[in-house]
């Protein structure tokens, strides 16, 4: 089996 | 507003080959052109002490934001190189000779070792998902977002106990 799975992730940005 | 920088805080869970929640630090940059939003992204996975994976990637991807309102879901993917170490722990019987002083002379026995096994890949992968952006086109901005990755190389398979020689 390849490697795979989930990601999950919470980002905070600054945006201009 | 149209350009976003920051940090995330999330992890992976890989299916294959041993299932595992791993950790870690994301760095990201978006570019938002309304429909679609363009991204670049480096995950760190596997930071926490007790992990068995150590992953690096660095991706670049494209969503569909639906709507241009404050709240906007998007869904998209992309591909990544990666790079990931994977540390199994691996059993064999090895013959040890020790000094007996019962009969002044040595023995051997036979003791079970343990010692960790590192497999280390790199290759590129695909990745889909999707997530929720709060505050678009705002200062500030946060994100909630899933995914899932399909890497095109294969990790080693916890063998658990192997022979002397082949360890």
């Amino acid at each position: 089996k390849l490697f795979q799975g989930f990601m999950f992730n919470l980002k905070l940005g600054y945006g201009f | 507003v149209n350009s976003y920088f920051g940090i995330g805080i999330g992890g992976m869970v890989p299916l294959a080959p041993e299932i595992e929640m791993a950790p870690g630090l994301n760095l990201f940059g978006i570019y938002d052109t309304q429909s679609i939003l363009f991204g670049i992204d480096c995950n760190l996975w596997g930071m926490s002490s007790d992990s068995r994976y150590s992953y690096a990637d660095f991706g670049i991807s494209a969503y569909y934001a639906f709507g241009r309102k404050f709240i906007a879901p998007y869904i998209g993917g992309g591909l990544s190189f990666s790079a990931v170490d994977y540390e199994t722990e691996v059993s064999y019987v090895a013959e040890r000779e020790y000094y007996d002083y019962d009969i002044q002379g040595y023995r051997t026995s036979e003791e079970t070792e343990y010692n960790t096994y590192v497999d280390d890949k790199s290759g590129i992968g695909a990745f889909i998902g999707g997530g929720v952006m709060l505050n678009r086109a705002s200062s500030i901005i946060l994100l909630a977002e899933v995914k899932y990755f399909v890497s095109f190389f294969k990790l080693a398979e916890p063998k658990g106990t192997v022979t002397y020689e082949q360890w």
